[in-house]
């Protein structure tokens, strides 16, 4: 049968596409994407982010944004414009309380429109924040376009690490390089006597970066800051933010 | 074409099938499943648990399981027993670090296999645990067998909300009965000083559970001990919990 990546081919005009992943779900994927992107934007870059949840898309509510993408003549769907970043998401398409019950092949077919059929224009960077698992919407992207590096964010308990493990390994399976891995939601400083609690355990997702030779990209501590913000559609990097979650 | 339900039929011997899910992961889902099938086992009720989360399967960590099942002569799988509950979980069959990468066809062929072909005998409660998202996996649960009703786990903020209305939603439109919906991760009390931060928010499931109409089944708050005990395979309700935890 045929070489499932025989298709693949870049996308006109950006120069990098990195995947954020994480294999499983709730673990601030969408929130470190978002930051990411801001902060490449903030460093000049020309940054697009495609919000590739097609089930749960965050990015509509996490920039703040309730408005529906134009058309072009050519039928090219153009992205979403906020902090500087070129946005899409079917969250943009589909109202927020509208469960999205789709099978595989449809689900493949709207991932390679958001890829092949978004008018992205010139990038420096394609940021993909892209669902848990492993399944249709991961395979479809890494057969559809080149990916640069893939970078895995996790919390710190063995139940957050092992997911994390396979999506490691499904981008070695691929051969697309690890760029490293984040610990998030690390430790909580408590605000009222500033004494510490690893509420979900602390320090695992630095040992599985060492276990694995992969680059240990820092710790974000757990920030109530960052949920409200989150919520708000008032991304953390677009504030005057501790130190710690700036430097990663 | 024909009816999508036109093939669903109860699964011999099982009394009662009860779907959790929350549209949103790393919510608590699979923590309050396992719990839940534990307490209803320490009432007195034959009680399986599925895991029908082929992509990051919890349960063989959570339970502390690392055996493969048997397969009977009829060819049937035997599920694993523990803490009085029939377990079936993917993980059981496929190592760890081994990532699933699967797409619809193939899911929805291993959900039914785990509907149809596993010896669950007698139960009163069949409990399944659902991954993130509205996909294949839901949808081939529903149409393969009937829910008695479901049960939405969320935490209190508007990102994960979002995702338990879509999954509220998904159940509405199959004619699901909600039983209701449970806030987890509701706020934290400092181990230190004892005053309570509300890190993911606070009320926001009750809110939803009130402007829906549906039951709102309670409040779990943030207890690091869950978290610990989830990774070491021994459930909370198999302790002597918190008396907030255990009357949900
Ligand atoms: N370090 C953090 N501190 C506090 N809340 C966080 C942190 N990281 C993420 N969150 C919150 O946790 C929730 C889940 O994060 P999200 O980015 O949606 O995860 P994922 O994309 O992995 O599902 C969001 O409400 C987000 O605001
Ligand atoms: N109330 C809680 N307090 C502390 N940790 C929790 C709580 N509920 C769940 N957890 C932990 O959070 C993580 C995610 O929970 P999990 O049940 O796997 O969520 P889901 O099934 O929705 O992905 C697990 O490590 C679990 O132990
Ligand atoms: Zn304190």
């Amino acid at each position: 049968s045929k070489n499932p990546f025989e298709d693949r081919a870049p996308i006109h005009g950006v120069k990098n596409i990195i995947a954020v992943a994480s294999g499983k779900g709730g673990v601030g994927k969408s929130t470190f994407s978002v930051n990411l992107a801001i902060s490449l934007a903030q460093q000049g870059k020309k940054v697009g982010l495609l919000d590739a949840d097609l089930f749960g898309p965050s990015v509509p509510t996490m920039m703040g944004i309730n408005k529906k993408p134009d058309v072009t003549m050519k039928n090219k769907i153009v992205p979403i414009e906020k902090f500087g970043i070129k946005l899409m998401s079917l969250g943009f398409l589909i109202p927020e309380d509208t469960p999205v019950i789709w099978r595989g092949p449809v689900v493949m077919q709207v991932i390679t429109q958001f890829l092949k059929d978004v008018d992205w224009g010139e990038l420096d960077f394609l940021v993909v924040d892209l669902p848990p698992g492993t399944g249709d919407i991961q395979l479809t992207l890494v057969q559809t376009v080149p990916i640069n590096f893939a970078i895995v964010v996790s919390t710190p308990q063995d139940i957050s690490l092992i997911d994390a493990r396979k999506s490691l390994g499904m981008f070695d399976k691929v051969n697309i390089p690890i760029f490293g891995i984040v610990e998030n939601m690390s430790y909580f400083m408590c605000p009222h006597c500033g004494k510490r609690s690893d509420i979900f355990k602390h320090g695992g997702a630095k040992d599985t970066a060492e276990k694995l030779g992969v680059n240990f990209l820092g710790e974000v501590p757990i920030v109530p800051e960052i949920c409200e913000l989150s919520d708000k559609g008032e991304p953390i990097m677009t504030k005057d933010v501790h130190q710690e979650v700036r430097s990663v």
